[in-house]
């Protein structure tokens, strides 16, 4: 554990926690893509299966729980209890674009041909992608609403943190996993047109909208 | 370490 990795964390937390609170709070979940919230929702399921093979530490442990846990939650509210709020006529990613190639993918490359790796794998290239029917909806609408872009900043910023956390472990421990390195880098990039928005137009007061 | 032994990243 070294301070990227866990900022990192604790990124990727407040930035489950934003998105748990905004919708509890204001009662709705528009602007919200349920698309990208179901994909987390499998991304987490498929990656901590190892939940109930391998115990790592109390940390790792309860933090896979909270992961799991907000995620289902935040589906929930979107698909069940506020779903008269749900803006579905804007949340028209095919996801079958992104799921079934990296399905094949998870396939063809990964550590080891086994269940529980290939699920990880998935995992692992299904996350690196999975913000963009979110991305694709706020392209779609022209705006965001500014908790929901603090949401994305924390997003992003918890992936960004990681790229630093393994070259700390490179350096300092001789670790290296390409898959994670890889698809880490590429859920980096994807953010960055929307780390230049927020930083020149939300950090500064701004609403996140988009030109027409 | 190259590759993934276990999974102790989240």
């Amino acid at each position: 554990m070294n301070v990227f990795r866990l900022t990192g964390d604790l990124s990727h937390l407040a930035a489950i926690i934003i998105l748990l609170l905004k919708i509890w709070k204001s009662r709705s979940c528009a602007g919200i893509s349920g698309k990208s919230q179901i994909l987390f929702a499998l991304v987490f399921t498929t990656r901590y299966l190892d939940l109930l093979t391998s115990f790592i530490s109390l940390y790792n442990t309860s933090m896979k729980i909270i992961y799991v846990g907000c995620a289902y939650a935040t589906v929930y509210l979107i698909y069940a209890k506020f779903r008269a709020t749900y803006d579905g006529n804007h949340d028209t990613f095919r996801v079958e674009f992104l799921v079934v190639p990296v399905g094949g993918l998870a396939f063809l490359v990964n550590h080891d041909f086994s269940p529980l790796e290939i699920l990880w794998t998935f995992s692992i290239y299904l996350e690196s992608v999975a913000i963009l029917p979110q991305l694709f909806m706020i392209s779609k609408t022209g705006e965001a609403e500014t908790i929901t872009t603090h949401y994305l900043f924390c997003l992003g910023v918890y992936r960004a943190l990681y790229l630093f956390n393994w070259i700390w472990r490179f350096y300092f421990e001789g670790f290296f996993d390409m898959i994670a390195i890889v698809a880490g880098v590429v859920q980096t990039i994807l953010y960055c047109d929307f780390f230049y928005l927020y930083i020149t137009k939300v950090l500064k007061g701004k609403k996140l909208s988009l030109p027409a | 370490v190259i590759g993934r032994t276990h999974h102790d990243e989240l």
